[in-house]
């Protein structure tokens, strides 16, 4: 989903 | 993930294995500032709030967790450890940290992805981590001479985020739609805030003498 590729860094 | 993010990583792992040698091996925490590790310690629980319902990888699972935990540890041992507490520089950690705390929510308010719970909190810890070296780096200058491990934490600590920068550069030529503008000017502001101090880490390793940053 959209959010899961945003936040893919630590 | 690519060799840029790696690299990165696994200088924020090793500033932070390096802390811990520091405090665990010399059983003092001397030269390091109590406010940058609470900092840091908001910036992961901030940024981490989607630990238990994203899951991206167990890599990513894993670090999450080990800076949680050895950040919250950190804290933990400047603050309760009987033996490392004494040697905290209390009276030079004065940085008023609160204001950097504001300043950084304040921001994520208003410059943020989407105005949701989760993203508020992740643009600040994204502000936040850029300014939260600021209290380790004021301290620094006032306690003269660096040890050696504080000084290669610190080190580590700043090149981390540069190899973060590579890594944006990497996906933003090699991936569409990469767009990630908070995290990017935000990781340029943190790097450049360690400008002076790699100056004076390379003279002090190119010459082999003592670190010493400049009052």
């Amino acid at each position: 989903s959209e959010v899961k590729k945003h936040h893919d860094e630590l | 993930m690519n060799i840029f993010r790696f690299a990165g990583d696994m200088m924020h792992l090793t500033s932070i294995l390096v802390l811990l040698l520091k405090i665990y091996a010399t059983k003092s925490c001397s030269g390091i500032s109590l406010k940058t590790q609470e900092l840091y310690a908001l910036v992961f629980l901030a940024r981490y709030l989607d630990l238990f319902t994203d899951f991206i990888s167990v890599y990513n699972t894993i670090m999450k967790l080990v800076f949680i935990v050895s950040s919250t540890a950190i804290v933990w041992c400047m603050k309760r450890d009987r033996v490392v507490r004494r040697s905290y520089d209390k009276q030079l950690d004065t940085f008023r940290h609160y204001f950097l705390l504001a300043a950084s929510f304040a921001l994520a308010l208003l410059v943020n992805e989407k105005f949701t719970f989760q993203e508020i909190f992740w643009a600040f810890s994204i502000y936040l981590e850029a300014v939260a070296i600021l209290p380790q780096l004021v301290l620094l200058q006032r306690s003269g001479n660096v040890d050696n491990l504080t000084g290669q934490y610190v080190f580590f600590l700043g090149a981390y985020r540069a190899f973060y920068i590579l890594n944006w550069i990497y996906r933003y030529f090699t991936e569409t739609h990469f767009s990630r503008w908070i995290a990017c000017i935000s990781g340029l502001v943190q790097t450049a805030l360690y400008a002076d101090f790699f100056y004076y880490y390379y003279i002090s390793w190119k010459n082999n003498t003592k670190l010493k940053l400049p009052a």
